[in-house]
């Protein structure tokens, strides 16, 4: 099977952890509002752990999001 | 707290532990949801009645991956457990990861700590933005109460103070970069980063990062106490020694070097010296100055010797600095002095204050 490039990896973890954590909308959405919801949900993670809001899956925001956490959503609604 | 300020109606609140986790003895874990819920207890008039059939308001259990409720865990690491606001049904409940390796210390994840923070939820309580809060999302081991002012705050505005409480202490939130008043405990290189203590946390800041980062020292190292009195890297042995007390720790990268912790007075220094205030290797001489009150010693590196003609009053030896130093550091033939809120730098070379800047200037406020 072709290897998930690191990047590719990195943005599948990013999107998994902004969609539980987030509220980042599941599914398929047209390229352009999908990379702007999930640069928005970027922004809002990195707000929230104080960290440069930059919208941009850098190393510390990645960092952050492998550590070892609570399953519950940082933000809104838990169903 | 979650949307609707969700919150029991009773502050009589029953649960029941469905099932146990095979890494601890049965009554490890009825200890620690016992002790996770008597944290909130404490601070609250919530009593906690324990169950053992039927139906409960907080309903604990062990399960891993997709365990019944549409929320599968992921394995081991990364989700730890989740819990569910006050309501009814699902509402309460509490669901451990069982792929995790719980434990009673901090070998791995602590299900006392791990407990306090999800039955925090099933209180009413969201995640906390504050480093040092329990129920701040990313898991950190930390001993001592658990508690900070933003946690007991949070919770007493759900269901208010317990009225026959004895007053806690509790923790200090974590400390903010850019009060003006910010004082250091401690400064270090550490493989180009610089590694900045303050209280329980230390900021960690590299070249290519606009942003302090800010921890928890037992998060990174959970064997090194709370409190750091002064730190310095000896770049040529690639370690760092952290000075606490009366006692130094070696840290290679992140891991403490075998054999420690060792006493200070190893080093040369007289049983007098219970602290050093500061401490700061200076690559060009290999000498290691270490700072205690208005004195200052120097270690050979290469010797492993503390150099004769020592201590030296260090208002004589550094003109236009302060008498005394909260921590050091040392870049191109600068010494920078952190004293309070005042930060010196110093020439080592002209052998005089170049300039005088506010501590916290180094974390960009």
């Amino acid at each position: 099977l072709p290897l998930l490039s690191e990047d590719k990896h990195n943005y599948l973890l990013a999107e998994k952890y902004l969609r539980r954590f987030y509220g980042l909308p599941a599914g398929l959405q047209g390229r352009h509002t999908s990379s702007g919801a999930f640069q928005t949900k970027i922004k809002e993670m990195q707000g929230f752990f104080n960290l440069k809001v930059t919208g941009n899956l850098d190393d510390n925001t990645l960092e952050l999001m492998k550590q070892a956490r609570c399953g519950v959503p940082d933000i809104g609604e838990y169903n | 707290h979650f949307p609707g300020h969700l919150k029991w109606q009773n502050n009589n609140v029953t649960f029941r532990i469905l099932n146990y986790t095979p890494d601890l003895k049965k009554v490890d874990v009825d200890r620690a949801i016992r002790n996770a819920l008597n944290v909130w207890a404490d601070v609250t008039p919530l009593t906690f009645k324990k169950l053992y059939h039927g139906n409960a308001d907080i309903m604990i259990s062990f399960g891993s991956k997709e365990h019944g409720d549409y929320n599968p865990f992921d394995g081991p690491n990364g989700l730890l457990a989740h819990a569910y606001p006050p309501g009814q049904g699902i509402g309460g409940d509490t669901h451990f990861d069982e792929d995790e390796q719980w434990t009673t210390d901090s070998s791995a994840y602590n299900l006392f700590i791990v407990a306090a923070h999800e039955l925090g939820h099933a209180l009413g309580m969201s995640h906390s933005a504050d480093p040092g809060a329990l129920m701040y999302p990313v898991y950190s081991y930390a001993t001592g109460y658990p508690l900070t002012e933003d946690d007991i705050e949070g919770i007493q505005a759900l269901y208010g103070p317990n009225p026959n409480a004895r007053k806690v202490k509790p923790k200090p939130d974590a400390p903010n970069k850019c009060d003006p008043e910010l004082s250091f405990d401690a400064v270090t290189e550490l493989r180009g980063e610089t590694i900045i203590f303050k209280d329980r946390f230390y900021w960690r800041l590299h070249p290519q990062m606009p942003e302090p980062e800010q921890t928890l020292i037992k998060s990174t190292w959970p064997s090194i106490p709370n409190k750091v009195d002064a730190a310095y890297e000896n770049p040529e042995k690639d370690i760092v020694i952290i000075f606490s007390g009366i006692r130094m720790w070696a840290l290679n990268g992140y891991n403490v070097v075998d054999g420690y912790p060792k006493y200070i007075h190893k080093l040369g220094l007289p049983k007098t010296v219970r602290k050093i205030d500061a401490a700061v290797h200076i690559g060009d001489t290999g000498k290691t100055l270490l700072f205690t009150d208005e004195d200052y010693w120097s270690y050979d590196e290469a010797t492993g010797t503390m150099d004769s003609g020592y201590p030296r009053s260090i208002e004589d030896d550094f003109p236009g600095m302060d008498d005394e130093v909260d921590a050091a550091a040392y870049h191109y033939g600068y010494l920078y002095f952190f004293h309070e809120h005042i930060q010196y730098e110093y020439s080592y070379t002209s052998r005089k204050v170049i300039r005088i800047l506010r501590t916290n200037s180094i974390l960009n406020c």
